[in-house]
């Protein structure tokens, strides 16, 4: 029975039976789509599973990628230059050689604790870490985030696309925070407390919609948005 | 007085038969979010020559059924799903990413002799 197990959890793209140390709660778009994709099979439109209406993207395999920045860059390895700096780091070893990436998509929530620690509406920077390096490289995005909102969506797909292709490349981002109209985060100090509040209030995940063009060959070929 | 009889045997001829998947029996509740059970058919039952074109099945079936009977280490034709369906599963991995992808094969529709 092991071997039967082991053989379907294959069939499933799992190697073994998963043991999640922690269950993160489930998003409800997600879990909208998922009731949607019950009543298309009841009703036998089949060709709905390659697409994502909710998302506007064709594609048949959804992940929620979590962050694993704390793993991979741990704090006795590398020091945080910054209070309001945190490496965010997402492992997309899974994605295979089979699927065409469609949607790339990274959520920020911001808890209060966030804006609490600050005192102030926030401005978001994310930077792509393209060489090991405490530094980041490469600004992505700079938005102002205001006290009220605390959800932040940035698109990622072409990020993403380059970290599947050449997985070393994936070096992570840099997410950092600063009080809104400040340039320079290292002028202000933070009490210790006040940078470790912050960085347990931030959640990122990454959304990734895939297309695997075996299971939806009708797909392969969808027509390009217009520019 | 043949009825009872050929009901009898009727009973014993390829059909479907329901079956409900818990994944709780399975001991994979942990990680499967979503659903926790879903309604499938297994496939049972004989499948005699002289009724195979009653029961969907291939021509495939006919000829290995033929063969059997000239080579008898050649199986007869066994009663088997003819039909699938996806469903959509929502689940954790072992990073505790969440994934929802549909799987092919894993609802038995309909079942025939093959």
């Amino acid at each position: 029975p092991q071997l039967e197990e082991a053989s379907l959890l294959h069939f499933m793209g799992l190697n073994k039976v998963p043991s999640p140390r922690i269950a993160q709660p489930v998003p409800s778009i997600l879990m909208k789509i998922f009731q949607e994709r019950q009543k298309a099979v009841a009703t036998g439109h089949y060709r709905k599973l390659c697409y994502v209406k909710e998302f506007g993207v064709p594609g048949n395999l959804i992940r929620l990628f979590q962050d694993q920045g704390a793993l991979f860059y741990p704090k006795e390895v590398v020091q945080v230059p910054s209070c309001t700096q945190k490496f965010l780091f997402f492992n997309l070893s899974v994605i295979t050689q089979d699927e065409q990436l469609m949607m790339a998509k990274l959520d920020l929530r911001l808890g209060l604790n966030a804006y609490n620690a600050l005192q102030e509406d926030l401005e978001v920077v994310v930077s792509l870490i393209q060489r090991r390096a405490p530094q980041p490289d490469q600004k992505l995005l700079l938005r102002y985030l205001p006290r009220s909102q605390g959800i932040l969506h940035v698109d990622l797909l072409d990020v993403v696309k380059e970290w599947n292709s050449n997985p070393q490349s994936n070096l992570g981002l840099v997410l950092e925070l600063l009080p809104k109209g400040e340039n320079n985060s290292t002028v202000t100090i933070y009490p210790q407390e006040t940078c470790d509040n912050w960085r347990q209030s931030i959640r990122a995940s990454l959304m990734v919609v895939t297309l695997n063009i075996k299971e939806c060959p009708r797909f392969s070929h969808f027509p390009r948005k217009r520019r | 007085a043949t009825l009872p009889t050929m009901e009898s045997a009727s009973r014993h001829l390829c059909r479907r038969h329901q079956m409900v998947i818990n994944f709780e029996d399975l001991g994979w509740h942990k990680w499967i979010i979503a659903p926790k059970e879903f309604r499938t058919n297994y496939c049972k039952g004989d499948c005699p020559f002289s009724l195979m074109s009653f029961f969907n099945s291939s021509n495939y079936a006919f000829l290995q059924t033929l063969m059997n009977s000239r080579t008898p280490e050649i199986p007869k034709a066994t009663c088997i799903p003819t039909k699938l369906s996806p469903i959509s599963m929502l689940y954790y991995d072992s990073d505790g990413n969440i994934i929802l992808q549909h799987h092919e094969g894993m609802v038995v529709d309909e079942c025939g002799c093959g």
